[in-house]
């Protein structure tokens, strides 16, 4: 049902923003 | 303070955009679940969902941004993000948000919740980060 041929297809967790808290604070 | 300017919203969450997940299934962006994050995160060797709790929303350097405070995982790291107005995050069980609403709908024909504080959204951050 979905063509993904001629179609850019992105990965899922482009999606989501990578939010590490791990930076200094 | 965020580190950086906003960035332009990317194509991917334009309406029709074909997305994967982790599994190989097809979905478009719009029809997107909560549960296609979970299971997506849950078959990844790298990447794990954390619930980021949106606490402040005020405004950005630009006229068309925002800082967006979120407390991050169980800790409640406090992470702040600069986007613009338009950019859609994943709420838990409500689907996407977008601080303007209108906005995304008129230039990514996305339909969005308002995003407002309290909001629980899908985040990622690497395994065994600590």
């Amino acid at each position: 049902n979905v063509e993904p041929r001629s179609v850019p297809v992105f990965p899922w967790h482009s999606l989501v923003p990578f939010l590490a808290p791990t930076q200094s604070d | 303070a965020p580190s950086s300017s906003p960035v332009a919203l990317p194509p991917f969450f334009m309406r029709g955009s074909i997305i994967q997940l982790a599994d190989g299934e097809l979905k478009r962006v719009e029809d997107l679940k909560t549960e296609d994050f979970i299971h997506s995160a849950e078959i990844s060797s790298e990447l794990k969902i954390d619930s980021s709790t949106v606490e402040r929303i005020d405004d950005g350097q630009t006229p068309n941004a925002v800082v967006i405070q979120f407390a991050v995982g169980e800790l409640k790291a406090q992470v702040c993000v600069e986007v613009l107005l338009e950019y859609p995050f994943f709420v838990f069980g409500q689907g996407w948000s977008s601080c303007s609403p209108d906005r995304t709908t008129r230039l990514f024909e996305l339909s969005c919740a308002k995003l407002c504080v309290g909001d629980v959204c899908v985040s990622l951050t690497l395994r065994g980060l600590r």
